[in-house]
């Protein structure tokens, strides 16, 4: 009946069914979820694990001992200053308010991304598909160049900048410490179980928690294991963390009738609120959360519909908006609410998409939790294109040219520096001080063994 | 849905593969190869495999002046549901598009090869 029904193969299915439903590293030898492998939801996904054979080693933990002997957290700080025998990690990091990065999200939150060279003919060479294997095996997401987690330098055009990088340089004692838990397809509809997935051991630093809660997606509820890891809340130090809401990713709809099927703000409020709500039950006190407020789509088929499509360049022969009536056809639109050239359609939906947002606005103002504090905002995607225009940019050069859909690198960086800056602002809390000890952490410890 | 997806696959790679063949002014069977050459080594297997059992075909569409959606269609990687639009990404031919796969499906029929690896 299938190439698992093999008993040989079995269990290798078996491992492999879980991993990719857990969304877990597929390579992680001591079980702690976090991996040395880049792909396969390895770090490229998550803080690089620094002893893969030791199951209480791994980033964003508490520090075991303050690392006098090892380095626990994978932070790259580790061992005794001779000078006064006191351990670097308490002396550079106790009560330095240090935060780690979580991301729970949809595509976009991953960082979807088809490499336009892949189908641009004219500049087609063997260079073109150098990354295909990595891209597949990454689920043609790129954490490790996103917006929230990302780390390494950008290989697919633009530059890369993050929350996590921008939290590592404030406080150096954050290296390492992220992760990425976002599908392809998340939704408020499984985004409850994909905050279930926060696996809460022992010992937790601070810590980001930044969900993308993506909603108005129908799609049934996909069940998730657990696959966060952080401390327990009873002596996990308070995370905080943004609920991010709202990313392009949002309208999936299988069925014809768009709106029927998209989330009500009855829906919404309930499942956002039940996902606060088990946070609240697993965060450690302190925590904060910042939900963002739903992108306006209809900024895609206003500066893409008639714009030629890579498939199209050599051509001239397939615009995007062909490319949206295509895939509305086949019923595999990512969001046919606003992809359409029903100007109505559009317009109601970003109606809903307002309304969701009020939902959002209306559970930052009223609802409190024990746990977190939690704030709004609406999603930045006006200023970006604002950033953008001044740095002599076009609307659609922030958009991803094979699926005319996702934010693009650009876009990615440039969002990061408004959320930034407007937690800066107006939460400075939520980021923890600045640490007055990098230099010295640099000085010493250079790269911290890097990512 | 992976019926949806399966589509806008293939109809993505015989358009990668038709442009090849048009940029370089080739034959489809030498734009097939280029493209496999142009895979890194560990996939490019694969990619003979599919260029083995789907490349006569394609060719002998393509050559016919067919477009992707009307060789995604005949190859059965497209479908139309029954009460569904037929779905497409390009201009309809002048023929029609539903006359032109028609008339490729009359082609492919031939192939006893294509039927039994589409059965698998």
């Amino acid at each position: 009946s299938s190439v698992c029904a093999f008993p040989l193969l079995a269990n290798l299915c078996e491992k492999i069914k879980y991993v990719l439903r857990n969304k877990l590293p597929f390579e992680d030898f001591d079980g702690d979820k976090f991996s040395t492998f880049p792909t396969l939801r390895g770090y490229h996904w998550r803080g690089r694990d620094c002893n893969d054979k030791n199951t209480t080693v791994y980033p964003g933990r508490r520090p075991d001992n303050w690392d006098a002997k090892s380095d626990s957290n994978c932070n790259g700080i580790w061992g005794v200053d001779p000078k006064d025998g006191i351990p670097y990690e308490e002396k550079f990091c106790k009560g330095a308010d240090s935060k780690g990065v979580v991301l729970l999200g949809d595509s976009a939150g991953a960082h979807f991304h088809i490499p336009p060279e892949w189908m641009t003919i004219t500049q087609m060479s063997a260079k073109s598909f150098v990354n295909l294997p990595m891209a597949f095996s990454d689920e043609l997401d790129w954490p490790q160049f996103s917006e929230i987690t990302g780390f390494l330098n950008s290989t697919i055009g633009g530059w890369t900048d993050s929350l996590y990088l921008r939290l590592r340089k404030r406080n150096r004692c954050n290296h390492r410490d992220l992760q990425n838990i976002s599908q392809n397809g998340g939704s408020s509809g499984n985004i409850l179980s994909l905050i279930k997935s926060i696996h809460y051991l022992a010992e937790a630093l601070l810590s980001a928690l930044i969900l993308t809660a993506v909603f108005c997606r129908f799609s049934s509820k996909t069940s998730l294991h657990h696959s966060i890891k952080r401390g327990y809340q009873a002596f996990g130090v308070p995370f905080w963390g943004f609920l991010i809401q709202g990313r392009i990713g949002i309208l999936f709809f299988r069925e014809r009738d768009t709106l029927a099927h998209m989330t009500t703000p009855k829906e919404m409020l309930s499942n956002v609120v039940q996902a606060l709500q088990y946070l609240d039950s697993h965060l450690p006190n302190g925590s904060h959360v910042i939900l963002t407020g739903l992108v306006d789509g209809r900024f895609l088929w206003d500066n893409l519909h008639d714009r030629y499509h890579p498939l199209g360049q050599l051509n001239k022969d397939v615009t995007y908006s062909q490319l949206y009536t295509f895939l509305d056809c086949l019923q595999v639109s990512p969001c046919s609410g606003w992809l359409t050239p029903n100007e109505t359609l559009r317009n109601l939906t970003s109606e809903r998409a307002l309304q969701l947002s009020n939902v959002l606005k209306e559970i930052a103002r009223s609802e409190k939790f024990a746990n977190f504090d939690i704030f709004y905002m609406d999603f930045p995607l006006r200023q970006t294109a604002e950033e953008w225009r001044k740095m002599g940019g076009e609307p659609w050069q922030l958009i991803e040219p094979v699926d005319g859909f996702h934010p693009n690198q650009i876009a990615a960086a440039l969002g990061t520096g408004i959320i930034w800056q407007r937690a800066l602002h107006e939460w400075p809390q939520v980021l923890g001080k600045a640490n007055p000890f990098n230099d010295q952490i640099e000085a010493i410890f250079k790269d911290q063994g890097g990512h | 849905l992976y019926k949806g997806h399966t589509c806008v696959g293939c109809v993505l790679v015989v358009s990668v593969i038709e442009q090849l063949a048009q940029w370089h002014n080739s034959t489809v069977k030498a734009a097939m190869e280029r493209l496999c050459d142009y895979i890194p080594e560990k996939l490019q297997g694969f990619c003979y495999m599919l260029a083995e059992l789907y490349g006569p075909h394609i060719a002998e569409l393509i050559d016919r002046e067919m477009n992707a959606d009307v060789v995604c269609h005949s190859l059965r990687l497209c479908k139309q549901e029954p009460g569904q639009l037929l779905c497409h990404l390009y201009s309809p031919p002048k023929v029609g598009l539903s006359v032109a796969i028609r008339k490729a499906k009359r082609i492919t029929k031939t192939s006893k090869d294509l039927k039994s690896f589409l059965g698998f």
